[in-house]
């Protein structure tokens, strides 16, 4: 464990605990894509089959129940909570999200590093988490007004991935033999596709204005 | 002894 993974995972904790927060305490999921959560939902359920048999650290453990309990418990409130439901935008909220799910997992039957159920779902989960913040961001370049808590949710989500390159690169260097392209190249497409975001977060932060994407 | 599978990373 290194300073920059440990950072990252407190971020993305963060981010999931803020986007919890705002969805407790006021009863709202306003700008949130349900499609996105589902997707995250996807990506800890697929990657963390290893739960209950590969015991790696407490912490380890401590934290995929976290994440898995978080993102399910986020789709169960936008889904079925009867009052935050009633503030999805369904109708803004429509990328398929299939043609997301399909190509990651044909794209891991044919890249990755061995041909087995756990690792194929494994690498299934990385491109999938790679691409699983489109709808969001979609639908933040559609309804134009990000709330503050919505904004900090999407920057602290991309910053965690940010993190892990900086543990990869550490890794790399300090650990003889440590080399997953896979997970590197995902993880770096991962970031690359909040870059515009951060621009404009930044911008906003600099200018002390509202966020606001170009349409 | 821990397996120590090649994903430890969360």
């Amino acid at each position: 464990m290194n300073i920059f993974r440990f950072a990252g995972d407190m971020t993305h904790l963060a981010s999931v605990l803020v986007l919890l927060l705002k969805i407790h305490t006021i009863k709202s999921c306003a700008g949130i894509s349900l499609k996105t959560q589902e997707l995250y939902a996807l990506v800890f359920a697929t990657r963390y089959l290893d739960l209950f048999t590969d015991y790696i650290s407490l912490y380890n453990t401590l934290m995929k129940l976290i994440f898995l309990g978080s993102s399910f418990s986020i789709v169960w409130y936008i889904r079925y909570h009867k009052i935050v439901r009633r503030s999805y935008d369904k109708d803004q909220d429509t990328f398929r999200h299939y043609f997301l799910v399909l190509p990651c997992l044909l794209l891991a039957l044919l890249i990755n590093e061995k041909f087995t159920f756990r690792e194929v779902m494994w690498t299934f989960s990385l491109y999938l988490e790679a691409v699983a913040i489109l709808p969001q961001l979609v639908l933040l370049q559609r309804t134009r007004n990000i709330d503050n808590l919505t904004g900090q949710y999407v920057f602290l989500l991309g910053a965690y991935r940010a993190l892990y390159i900086l543990n990869w690169i550490y890794r790399y260097f300090t650990e003889p033999h440590y080399v997953h392209w896979i997970t590197w190249i995902s993880g770096l497409v991962q970031t690359l596709l909040y870059a515009d975001f951060f621009y404009y977060y930044f911008q906003s932060w600099k200018n002390n204005v509202k966020l606001e994407l170009p349409a | 002894t821990q397996k120590r599978s090649s994903h430890d990373e969360l």
